[in-house]
């Protein structure tokens, strides 16, 4: 049974114009981790590399393809846990990185905390040497037009991410 | 939001999940992604769940842990993930979805919102899927 994989991209509303990219976004993701396990990979390096691959994807809400907060703004959280040691890093509202998940596991690997959030997480990332992008490189139109729809007085930019009960 | 959950052939179990959170949230909203036991959960005793959804309930309930107490009392992965959302769903009102697997290589994609894209790798078998019941193979 084993090794083994699962990749998710996502749940709450995919229209239907966009599902076929969707589902050959998870596919080649775990395609790409599965080849590192038979490779006797780890499964932190599979885990990371299929998440790398989906924050490269625009049509993921992660990395390139996140939502915008309130003020038009990329914000992003990532995490990874290693089950033999319990051991795990995460950063939370970092902005200008291409990938929060490798900069998670730098968290994990480099320091000796769990969590490294906003200014502390991007000074941490400028002291690694992971390169800051602009913001505008994060940002598809796809998600600049879903922010001006939730703009709206009375928006339920909740039910919009997420639909009504399954 | 995005995840994965993996076990490789020394049987050590990871997982990992990313986002860029909800739509239109207050600057400085952090949801569930990056806290350890809601995000994502990974033990070699136990398994490994990677959730997405919405942050606040996940957080509530800490569903990637809750999912994987279910199986250390003997639930599969696919009876653990249904109990851990079902409850998120009573309890917060709360709809998401999680990937899980256990230390033999069980594997489960289960989500209560109307759609979850997925995709696992086992035996030169791809499966994946996108709506409720659908599950799609091809060979690696």
């Amino acid at each position: 049974m084993l090794p083994v994989v699962v990749v998710h991209g996502g749940a709450g509303i995919v229209p239907r114009e966009r599902s076929e990219k969707s589902t050959s976004g998870v596919c080649s993701a775990a395609r790409a981790a599965y080849a590192i396990l038979q490779g006797g990979g780890s499964s932190m390096d599979a885990v990371v590399e299929a998440v790398i691959q989906l924050e490269k994807n625009p049509t993921f809400n992660a990395g390139c393809g996140s939502v915008l907060n309130a003020k038009g703004d990329v914000e992003m959280d990532a995490l990874v846990m290693d089950g033999k040691t319990l051991s795990s890093g995460a950063v939370s509202a970092v902005r200008y990185i291409a990938n929060p998940i490798q900069l998670a596991r730098l968290v994990m690997e480099e320091t000796s905390h769990a969590c490294l959030t906003a200014e502390g997480a991007n000074q941490f990332a400028q002291a690694m040497g992971v390169p800051e992008i602009p913001q505008e490189s994060l940002i598809t139109e796809y998600s600049r037009m879903r922010w001006i729809k939730n703009l709206a007085p009375g928006a339920n930019p909740v039910e919009s991410q997420m639909g009504k009960m399954g | 939001t995005v995840g994965a959950v993996a076990v490789d052939s020394e049987g050590n179990i990871s997982c990992a999940t990313s986002t860029g959170g909800m739509l239109n949230k207050m600057e400085g909203r952090v949801g569930d992604t990056s806290c350890i036991g809601s995000g994502g959960y990974a033990d070699n005793n136990l398994g490994a769940v990677s959730t997405t959804g919405a942050g606040e309930a996940i957080m509530k309930v800490t569903l990637a842990r809750l999912i994987l107490f279910h199986m250390e009392r003997g639930q599969s992965v696919e009876a653990a993930s249904d109990l851990g959302l079902a409850y998120m769903k009573s309890r917060v009102g709360g709809l998401g979805g999680v990937v899980t697997v256990d230390p033999q290589g069980h594997w489960a994609a289960r989500f209560s919102s109307l759609q979850m894209v997925w995709a696992a790798a086992q035996k030169d078998t791809l499966h994946y899927g996108l709506y409720t019941g659908e599950h799609f193979t091809q060979s690696i």
